[in-house]
């Protein structure tokens, strides 16, 4: 019952289109718990969830049980949401970043566990509590990065936050795969950035990449994963090949 | 001489592209300060800036005072940066929501004012201490707004946490307007994001668009603002015209 935290402090790298589309395209087979650690709370729209009783918030303070705050998601497959709301925003004031507080959701987590078969976390574009405590929660780390310059530029401060995290809170944290996003074949640009990562970061790089698709921009209007409202385009295809491709480095783990 | 905050909590949104552009343009006819808010760093690379000195961090902390801190951006026109570099990380921690560390920044810029024609902030993607800094330092704000569904939805959260500012550190703050950008009018949801904004902000919203163009997401890479690397371009037309309506907006305030 791996714990995938999807990260990257830069902002607009697909996070949040890929922690939803990602938890969607397992949950067609197996039970997912997806959690919106993000204060924005895109990944809570981004599958149809309105107004929801109880937010993580209510979760990490310990007002709550996880398995209590738990929504099922519209549609087929098995998804589940521990849903956010802005009040999220005022945890990432109150939550220390020197203390135990970085353990909250690990260990909200560990009750929940056994009744997933993956966990995915979204966190937000920064480095405060909310985000630490998503790395101290995970097994495994999905890094997206848009295959272009400012997001190569931070990719390396990324990787020195995992570093410290596996140095002191988590040392069983590992990197399932850096994810390239919104390749674009027609700009040089993306092959530039692309030809970049592989060289540098070697087989920590997933074979599958997500092409720029404007369905998966559209979708969260719609407040579905892809699979319910383009299940034949582009970005379905790869969002389906890119679980096949993580179910894969799980087990080889 | 106006202080221009550059600021959106929703990632990826264009406001880098933003504060570098404006800055750009307008330092082709007057003298201008782009400061770096964003232990990301990528204003200060995406001017080519490579190893400063000094930083932003050294300023807030009062190590060293801005005007010795500012450096000279290579290129035409008058452009000076406050670099920022990743020890910034270190402040969004340590600075304290509560108190007169948000009015850091305010202060420090207050000595350099009558040195420049405009200040431009560039903020993280956060409502941390930082960002809060650059509300409270900000005569006036540009929201650039990524015409897609989960940057429309943030926008909300952005104008309450802009009326919270204006109701207690910074009751002079005012909205200089929202910037739709990356605008692509191949596809339906660009225009419907334009149409939704301009009917719920009205003239709150600039005139001027910035359009998608790969030129722009080109640029950093070789440490350059649009102008110097295509001056030609689609993306330095659509901020020559932005620093104009910036400039007749800032008269009519
Ligand atoms: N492969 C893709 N093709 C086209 N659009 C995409 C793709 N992936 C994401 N997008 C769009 O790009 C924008 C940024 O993506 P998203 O919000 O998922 O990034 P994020 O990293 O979660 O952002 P934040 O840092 O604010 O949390 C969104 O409007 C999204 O719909
Ligand atoms: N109009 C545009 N056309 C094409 N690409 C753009 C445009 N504006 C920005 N970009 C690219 O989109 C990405 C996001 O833009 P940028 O980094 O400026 O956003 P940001 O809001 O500053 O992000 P962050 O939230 O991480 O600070 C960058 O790779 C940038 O080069
Ligand atoms: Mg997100
Ligand atoms: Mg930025």
């Amino acid at each position: 019952m791996p714990v995938l935290g999807v990260t990257n402090q830069k902002g607009g790298v697909g996070k949040t289109t890929t922690a939803v589309n990602l938890a969607a395209a397992l949950a067609e087979r197996r039970r997912v718990l997806l959690v919106d650690l993000d204060p924005q709370a895109n990944a809570t729209s981004g599958v149809g969830i309105e107004d929801p009783d109880h937010h993580v918030y209510d979760v990490l303070v310990g007002r709550i049980s996880a398995r209590r705050a738990a929504v099922k998601a519209e549609g087929d497959g098995d998804l589940w949401v521990l849903p956010a709301a802005p009040d999220l925003a005022g945890a990432a004031v109150e939550l220390d970043t020197e203390s135990e507080d970085l353990g909250r959701l690990a260990k909200v987590l560990l009750a929940v566990r056994p009744t997933y078969d993956f966990v995915v976390v979204d966190a937000p574009p920064s480095i405060g509590a909310l985000t630490l405590n998503a790395l101290v929660a995970s097994d495994a780390l999905i890094v997206p990065l848009q295959a272009e310059y400012y997001a190569l530029e931070g990719i390396a401060a990324m990787m020195e936050t995992v570093r410290r995290v596996q140095g002191s809170l988590q040392p069983e944290l590992r990197i399932l795969g850096i994810l390239l996003t919104m390749v674009d074949a027609r700009t040089r640009l993306s092959g530039q950035v692309e030809e970049n990562v592989r060289q540098h970061f070697g087989d920590e790089v997933f074979d599958i990449t997500i092409p720029r698709n404007v369905r998966l921009a559209e979708a969260p209007s719609y407040g579905a994963p892809i699979f319910a409202y383009a299940p034949e385009s582009q970005g379905a295809a790869a969002y389906r090949a890119l679980a096949e491709e993580v179910t894969r480095r799980v087990r080889q783990g």
